[in-house]
């Protein structure tokens, strides 16, 4: 965002361009440009710093209070990972088991995917780099009763968390919603409470369709927190405002990278000076 | 949708003969809105306003349309006129083996569209080669390996875990034996990774393939323009094929990726399945961007 000397129109439109860039939406830029406007015309606002310091304040404020810890008080508690395809939930899964059992906590892996070809196969490997077990069935198999026994190993042998692994799926397939509906009423079942979190795995460079992605999932299975993956990358997530805003939902982690150790805190002040 | 907001712009417009300048900026600024939140980069949509407005001021209101209706036919002719216009076929080399190698950035379905491809090369009677050159990535080769067994083609098996090598050896194979097109599926990648847009650069140069398809998320946003632009300038692509189009992403990447690098959108991802891929129509996806 270069600044100039003066807050004009042209300034504005800079401004605006450079919010729509980083993926935030036409609403959101509107919204947030609106109050700009209004506190320029105040006499609020004085100088382009200014401006920008107050576009920070107003996005970081869309982004707070909101809790971002993980409740995973019960013993054990169930953590259910669910996006639409290709945005990296069986990698998260990989590296949330690490980070885990870095705090001392027993990871158990349920590979519930049972579609896609060698998903079980990419889970395990990840269970291998653990060192954790990975409860499984053939190709074909019903991803609730892979939900369903993993859920019985990891109460038999006192684990502290099990992370569940799921296909991805479009949020507009209504059988495939039902599909994962379906897991997580037997998970809730099986241990009442459960899933503890259902973490929704969006990728940072998907544009204005995450909102219906994600209120989509919501809806379906109550959303507790989202994973924003692929921040390595060069798109700024701007995305994320509206779901904050408008479902309530945090973002509680971001994905930097491929490797076992890339899952860092969602740390909303670095994500918005980032942003711009 | 967008043909009832440009109605209500163009109600006051009844009687008049001919599309004026000040109702037109009106009419776009709609179109614009309609353009960014179907993601079709900012850069893209203010040039191809820019194009509309040209076109559209001065024209003579047709009878057989509303002038909401007439700027809407404009900015969709428009928009099927810079999806289309070239060849969006793969062009199969006249000495087999035609080579095909799949690129992209990390889960856009570049495995799962090499098992496509391969099954309708199969069913066309060709010799397919799938080639597993993702070393990196966990499971990759077995998945791929695992799409070869539900086609029915073949996978190339390597002990080198070094993707250019596993290449150049599939092509050497592939001649020796005979097959008619061989698919290179490659690790997702960053466009900003140095090293590993260099890897993909080095296997293009080792076995010079007639067709790199550049895989594509439909619902991928902004950033679209700056990720094809680096890889068709890294790499250099000749096609797209464009993923999860079965979803209700609007597609605007489409045209913005279009209109950086004037590649042809040569497939679309209709599903999960290997019997999921479709040829690109502009028109049916102009009407989709537009909502
Ligand atoms: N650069 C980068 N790549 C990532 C990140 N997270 C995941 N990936 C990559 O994205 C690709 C897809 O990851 P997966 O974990 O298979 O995604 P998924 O959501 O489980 O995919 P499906 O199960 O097929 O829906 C892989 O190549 C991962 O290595 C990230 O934070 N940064
Ligand atoms: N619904 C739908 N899903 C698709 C389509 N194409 C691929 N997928 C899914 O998207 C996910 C990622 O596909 P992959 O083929 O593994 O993607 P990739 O580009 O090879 O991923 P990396 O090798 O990790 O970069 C899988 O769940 C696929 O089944 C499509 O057209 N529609
Ligand atoms: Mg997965
Ligand atoms: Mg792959």
């Amino acid at each position: 965002l270069v600044l100039g000397e003066k807050i004009d129109e042209s300034f504005l439109e800079e401004l605006e361009e450079a919010l729509i860039a980083s993926d935030v939406g036409t609403k959101t830029a509107s919204l947030v440009l609106t109050d700009l406007k209004e506190r320029f015309k105040r006499n609020e606002l004085s100088s382009p710093a200014q401006v920008r310091e107050r576009l920070k304040q107003v996005l970081f404020e869309i982004l707070t209070d909101r809790s971002a810890a993980l409740s995973l008080s019960a013993t054990p508690s169930v953590i259910l990972v669910v996006g639409v395809n290709g945005t990296g939930k069986t990698t998260t899964i990989g590296k949330l088991a690490r980070r885990l059992q870095g705090e001392g906590k027993k990871v158990m892996l349920a590979a519930a995917d049972t579609f896609r070809a060698a998903a079980a196969e990419q889970l395990t490997v990840w269970g291998e780099r653990n060192g954790i077990p990975v409860v499984k069935h053939k190709e074909g198999a019903d991803p609730g009763a892979v939900a369903f026994d993993a859920l019985a190993a990891a109460k038999a042998r006192g684990m502290d968390v099990l992370i569940v692994d799921t296909a991805g799926r479009l949020h507009t397939k209504s059988n495939l919603m039902e599909e994962l509906k379906k897991v997580q009423r037997i998970l809730a079942r099986e241990l009442p409470g459960a899933p503890q979190e259902t973490l929704f795995v969006l990728d940072a460079t998907t544009g204005q369709n995450a909102f219906a992605q994600a209120k989509t999932f919501h809806q379906a299975i109550g959303v507790t927190g989202i994973v924003l993956t692929k921040l390595d990358g060069t798109p700024k997530g701007g995305i994320v405002f509206a779901i904050n805003k408008e479902l309530n939902l945090p973002v509680k982690f971001i994905g930097v990278g491929e490797g076992i150790d890339d899952l860092k805190d969602f740390d909303p002040k670095e994500f918005v000076e980032a942003l711009l | 949708a967008l043909t009832g907001k440009l109605e209500s712009v163009f109600k006051k417009l009844r009687g008049r003969g001919v599309l004026k300048e000040d109702d037109v900026k009106e009419a776009l600024r709609e179109v614009r809105l309609a353009l960014l939140e179907a993601d079709v980069n900012f850069k893209v949509v203010k040039e191809f306003i820019g194009k509309v407005q040209e076109r559209a001021v001065g024209q003579d209101i047709l009878t057989s349309l509303t002038p909401g209706q007439q700027v809407i036919k404009v900015v969709h002719d428009e928009l099927v006129g810079l999806l289309g216009g070239k060849q969006s076929k793969l062009h199969l080399s006249p000495n087999p083996p035609t080579v095909i190698m799949m690129v992209g950035l990390q889960g856009s379905g570049k495995t799962t569209t090499a098992g496509k491809l391969a099954k309708n090369f199969k069913k066309d009677g060709r010799k397919v080669l799938l080639v597993p050159a993702d070393t990196r990535r966990p499971a990759a080769i077995e998945q791929l390996k695992t799409l070869a067994r539900q086609v029915g083609v073949d996978a190339f098996a390597s002990e080198s875990r070094d993707p250019v090598a596993i290449c150049r050896d599939a092509k050497a194979w592939a001649e020796r034996s005979l097959y008619d097109v061989v698919i290179l599926d490659t690790a997702g990648r960053l466009q900003i990774d140095e090293l590993l847009m260099e890897e993909l650069r080095q296997i293009k140069a080792g076995v010079k393939p007639q067709e790199v398809l550049f895989v594509a998320d439909a619902m991928t946003g902004q950033e679209a323009v700056n990720i094809a632009e680096a890889f068709n300038r890294e790499i250099g692509f000749d096609g797209v094929v464009l993923t999860k189009l079965d979803g209700d992403a609007r597609g605007g990447a489409a045209l913005s990726v279009k209109a950086v690098t004037g590649k042809p959108v040569k497939f679309t991802g209709m599903g999960e399945k290997l019997d999921a891929l479709e040829p690109f129509f502009p028109d049916r996806m102009a009407s989709r961007i537009l909502g």
